[in-house]
């Protein structure tokens, strides 16, 4: 439990009070703000220029709490093969999942509506795609909607949970994974976050879900208010973190937004946790918008805790994380996150080393274990496969069985870490076997590669087989995934590496050193040995580039600090070629052409570049963004007026164009609409005076004439509809005639049409078959207390007493 | 039961040559190319509105001819995956 923080920050949003996960609610009762949202927030992360999408059934793009941040350019419809990924609405609301998710990532704060999303500034898209038919394509063309644009996309769905289904990507869906994760957010790796299954209750496992067991997504489980293992939670090695999610009647519940224009607080299970990662994620990514997709995946491995969560097989790996096939390595830390990312520098390149059994077939025999095993150097022999440091590990297997349901699969590390690749699943009977299936284990990360890896497999029974049927393992592939050096102990040089540049030392170059032995101390007297080829035709004291008497090309730094000659002057000096010395650059400026301010060619870390000055600037001048990999600041695309990341992230526009998403278009004239795909103004529907679009329940504000009703101008309000005021809006809106009535004069009781089946009494509608016996002692009893008048009781015999006097 | 196959009437079909050749190959054999999958370079998106939107049987006709063709690399009748929502 931690600190009482509503004093902090309080949002004027109705469910606020209800965001138990988020804020301590209330001074006397216990509260669990361990995932430090609001210390992240504090910090002055809220997801701002960070693009998230929502792979699902749609978004509702005009929610109270999404318009504000939703952005068209993250979105598409692949299902309707349009840009508008309104879900289709029916009376079941089955379309409601995508809406739901999107607001735990980027719910508005403070507007007076429902919740407080995550990253509650980050821009937020959907990506309608579950409401049709799901085939290979469909999900590829999903995962590879606008790669350099959307950050991150957060999916709640897979194959089925029923305990008995193994299945994942195909072959484009893998490779759209693949080309995200080299190409997307222009080479850093596009942010893939998957909702571990909810197949708990069927004894389900998630490593049988080739998307959550994948190595490009960062599989996110969920644990109750009070760290326990909530019902639907699926056990699996793949699980990275953890978020709170809803658990049994009595745990508290995850507020969000729902479709219609409504809020919800209903039972989430593990899909709301991947946008929760999601915003997390995109709260890190504002904080250092260079990392890339691996070092989300290792600072969530870093900053996540066990915390208070319950689980029996909490354990300490050899690189001393603590890790669970519950919770992954724990309850996500935002203000962890965002501190890490801030100052983080990207792990080294990732290898893969891969080791293949021989193709003998092993027989695996009821209820006895069968142990193979893979001696690994992490591929040491060879420099562009060296694994020393692990990150994922995946066990290919080809395995036939009769009965899938009754295998239980482990790895056992060089240092000893068990990972449970699979448990026991009750219902699944296929005799399929496991074709080339891949498992993946997230427990021995940052553990050594090198040394014996044991492959585990246990075949119990659990109904009668043929006794001569036996299981066979016909072949394992280990394919360890890690870096060749330590991935942050190797960042120890990059640091030096930097004070070098800030504070350049000619005795750090080891080649001055190199000689240094031989000196002897009857030397220093009369020096006769060769000079080094830097030192000029005065000749040298010495064997060093500081004993020259003078220089060939330059001299670095006075006679008082040790001059030294070079051929070149190092970053924060420039070469004075009259003088032959290197002089200092302005301050900031790492090349320079001379002394002054406006003579920089580019800038220390930190600094950026302006291109017209050639000076160094800690912030880019309006119409210019912070391009962090040149270290300049480069123009914003010409209809911008600010951009932040590339030129065409507009956050502002000039004169004449407006924001859509993050793309500066021209403005349209009331009555029309700008249309992405055409790239031009069209006219709105008829009946709307300004629209997003041209269907007719695309308007913003209705034309002349016409009335608000629900989502659509009409020119009069339809039956059961009155017309009447709208607070802040220049037309009328229909509003809605009391229940059953089908014509009204206005709010109330002011009915003048029922429904079939009712009947007008008092202006008012009684349904028919109430009370048809009702004698006069009865109605007398109704009269004299007043029935008619109460709202609750209007149904209660009026109509008969009133017919009967 | 083992799984069925539901075949639909949508195809993925790789072709180097860019998308004019994928125009043409697609309208050679009855389809209509709905673009790029994704960001899959070569990887097309065909669809056949001639043949039985959703069949437990891969179909044939003149449109499967296109697997023979030299100019495809690869081609794959699109199945239907049963996804869940959590």
């Amino acid at each position: 439990h931690t600190r009482n923080d509503l004093n902090f920050v309080h949002f004027n949003d109705p469910k606020w009070s209800g965001m138990w996960y988020i804020h301590c609610g209330d001074r006397s009762s216990r509260c669990r703000s361990e995932m430090n949202i609001l210390a992240a927030w504090q910090r002055g992360y809220t997801g701002k220029n960070v693009v998230v999408t929502i792979l699902d059934d749609g978004i509702e793009r005009n929610h109270p709490d999404l318009a504000q941040n939703y952005d068209q350019l993250a979105s598409y419809d692949v299902n309707g093969n349009d840009h508008d990924p309104t879900p289709r609405y029916d009376s079941s609301n089955e379309n409601k999942h995508g809406t739901r998710c999107a607001g735990e990532v980027a719910a508005v704060a403070n507007n007076s509506h429902c919740i407080v999303g995550i990253a509650y500034n980050a821009r937020i898209g959907g990506i309608r795609m579950l409401d049709g038919d799901v085939t290979d394509v469909v999900e590829a063309k999903s995962l590879g909607i606008r790669p350099d644009y959307i950050d991150i996309y957060s999916a709640s769905w897979g194959p089925d949970d029923d305990g008995k289904t193994v299945d994942g990507p195909g072959p484009l869906a893998k490779q759209a994974f693949e080309q995200g994760i080299k190409k997307g957010r222009k080479g850093l790796g596009s942010i893939f976050v998957w909702a571990s299954g909810n197949g708990g209750r069927e004894g389900d496992h998630c490593s049988c879900d080739g998307y959550t067991n994948s190595i490009y997504t960062i599989s996110v489980s969920s644990t109750t208010e009070n760290g326990n293992k909530p019902w639907y939670l699926e056990v699996c090695s793949s699980t990275l973190a953890t978020t709170y999610s809803s658990g049994e009647f009595y745990d508290r519940k995850i507020v969000t937004t729902d479709l219609r224009q409504r809020c919800t607080d209903g039972h989430t299970g593990t899909s709301v946790s991947a946008p929760m990662v999601a915003g997390v994620i995109a709260l890190a990514l504002e904080a250092n918008p260079l990392i890339t997709w691996r070092d989300v995946q290792h600072l969530l491995v870093k900053t996540s805790r066990p915390a208070h969560l319950k689980a029996n097989d909490w354990k300490t790996n050899a690189a001393g994380h603590k890790v669970s096939h519950l919770y992954g390595f724990g309850l996500v830390d935002a203000e962890a996150m965002v501190v890490e990312a801030k100052k983080w520098r990207s792990v080294p390149s990732q290898h893969t080393c891969t080791r293949i059994s021989d193709r003998r077939t092993r027989y695996i025999r009821p209820d006895q274990y069968l142990n193979a095993s893979i001696s690994s150097s992490g591929c040491a022999e060879q420099a562009d496969q060296s694994v020393v440091y692990l990150e994922h590990v995946v066990v290919r297997v080809l395995i036939v069985h009769p009965r899938r349901g009754d295998l239980q699969i482990n790895l056992i590390s060089p240092s000893g870490t068990r990972s449970q690749l699979l448990a026991k699943r009750l219902l699944d009977n296929s005799n399929e076997g496991f074709r080339n299936w891949e498992f993946m284990t997230v427990h021995c990360w940052g553990e050594k590669a090198e040394g014996q890896w044991t492959l585990e497999i246990f075949d119990s029974p659990s109904q009668h087989r043929n006794p001569e049927v036996l299981g066979k393992l016909k072949e394992w592939t280990l394919i360890l995934h890690g870096t060749a050096v330590h991935p942050y102990h190797s960042h120890t040089s990059h640091h030096s590496r930097s004070r070098m540049l800030e504070i350049p030392s000619p005795s750090r170059d080891p080649k001055a050193h190199e000689p240094q032995q031989e000196i002897t101390e009857e030397e220093e007297e009369e020096y006769d040995g060769p000079c080094r080829t830097e030192c000029g035709d005065q000749g040298c004291d010495g064997p060093n580039a500081d004993h020259c008497l003078n220089c060939v090309h330059f001299s670095l730094r006075s006679a008082k600090t040790g001059r030294t000659c070079v051929s070149q002057c190092p970053l924060g000096y420039y070469g004075d070629v009259e003088a032959r010395r290197c002089r200092r650059c302005f301050r900031g400026c790492e090349t320079c052409v001379g002394r002054a301010s406006n003579q920089c060619l580019s800038c220390r870390r930190g600094l950026y570049l302006h291109a017209d000055h050639s000076s160094c600037v800690n912030e880019c001048a309006t119409g210019y963004f912070a391009d962090d990999v040149q270290r300049q600041c480069a123009k914003c695309h010409e209809n911008c007026l600010k951009c932040v990341r590339d030129s065409d992230r507009c956050t502002a526009c000039n004169d004449g164009y407006s924001l859509a998403g993050m793309t500066c278009v021209p403005e349209c004239a009331d009555g029309t609409f700008f249309n992405l795909e055409e790239m031009k103004c069209i006219i709105c529907h008829h009946s709307c005076a300004t629209c997003t679009g041209p269907g007719k329940e695309e308007c913003i504000q209705c034309a002349k004439d016409f009335l608000q009703q629900e989502w659509k101008c009409v020119p009069a309000c339809t039956e059961g509809y009155y017309p009447g005021e709208a607070a802040g809006l220049p037309q009328k809106m229909c509003r809605k005639c009391e229940e059953n009535c089908l014509s009204c004069q206005g709010p109330g009781v002011t009915c003048s049409r029922c429904r079939e089946g009712y009947n007008l009494v008092s202006r008012t509608c009684i349904a028919n078959a109430t009370c048809n016996n009702a004698d006069e002692v009865f109605c007398e009893m109704v009269k004299s207390n007043r029935l008619c008048e109460k709202k609750l009781f209007r149904q209660f015999c009026c109509r008969t007493c009133l017919m009967t006097g | 039961l083992p799984s069925q196959n539901v075949y639909t009437n949508h195809w993925a079909v790789r072709i180097s040559g860019g998308r004019e050749e994928a125009d043409k190959l697609a309208s050679k054999y009855g389809y209509i190319n709905l673009g790029q999958i994704g960001s899959l370079e070569d990887h097309y998106h065909f669809h056949h509105s001639k043949v039985v939107r959703r069949s437990a049987f891969s179909t044939r006709g003149t449109h499967s001819f296109i697997h023979m063709d030299p100019k495809v690399d690869w081609v794959q009748q699109q199945v239907v995956k049963a996804r869940v929502k959590r």
